[in-house]
């Protein structure tokens, strides 16, 4: 395993020992080997520096179409924890392990509360809902009238804002997330499940001594 | 259902970018 972190760590900056990022994650040791695979095809999609930048994280969730989105730009923050303005290995992972079938509801309860609060005040409030909702139908070719989004917002924060102070806590969520489950539908990707099937090429490219299961 | 119907979020859920699958489709 020394192995595999003395190598790796030359060519990706902030590298972090597969052995060492499974025991804090819900990832096995071949998991993560067979993210790096991914990881290291999205990192060299435009700039080989081993780093996602924000336009290789577009262009791997787009599909190679260039497109501004609100929504991947957030995804984007929240995966760069360091505040560098890209992506390391081991961020990657831990981020990525929210989103893993096995990872905590409140795990993934608190990470859409950040995404949401796209200021990052500690509360969802209506402008930044309103943002939302406008970027959405940018995106998609759903058109509602200033009225309907004026409608939704006010059934939205009547159901989720307890205290009526126009904005939504962290506790409120938590509540209004309980009786809307679906709503954690986009943090848990079954892709994770498989991801040594989907890329099996991580075990001519192994380190570790001992590949674990 | 229809989109007026939906609570902000369960649209807001619907958008390509917060669709991280995708970064697993080859």
């Amino acid at each position: 395993m020394g192995c595999f972190h003395s190598t790796a760590s030359r060519q990706y900056p902030g590298h972090e020992d597969p052995v060492f990022l499974a025991s804090q994650t819900a990832f096995s040791v071949s998991e993560v080997e067979a993210l790096f695979e991914l990881f290291k095809s999205i990192s060299s999609s435009v700039i080989d520096d081993g780093l996602i930048s924000k336009e290789e994280f577009q262009l791997a969730l787009f599909k190679n179409k260039k497109k501004e989105n609100l929504f991947a730009n957030r995804i984007f923050d929240l995966f760069d924890v360091k505040r560098k303005g890209v992506v390391d290995f081991g961020d990657f992972v831990r981020v990525l392990n929210v989103f893993h079938p096995n990872a905590s509801q409140e795990d993934k309860i608190d990470f859409t509360f950040k995404l949401y609060d796209l200021d990052g005040t500690g509360y969802i409030e209506r402008h930044e809902v309103r943002q939302m909702l406008i970027a959405i139908l940018c995106e998609s070719e759903l058109k509602l009238s200033d009225e309907m989004i004026e409608g939704i917002l006010d059934k939205t924060f009547k159901e989720a804002d307890v205290d009526q102070d126009g904005k939504i806590c962290r506790s409120e969520w938590h509540q209004f997330v309980s009786k809307n489950p679906q709503l954690l539908k986009i943090m848990t990707l079954q892709y994770l499940r498989d991801i040594t099937t989907t890329f099996p090429s991580f075990v001519f490219h192994s380190e570790v001594d001992e590949i674990a299961t | 259902q229809s989109p007026a119907a939906m609570n902000a979020f369960e649209l807001i859920s619907t958008s390509q970018g917060l669709n991280l699958g995708s970064l697993f489709e080859k």
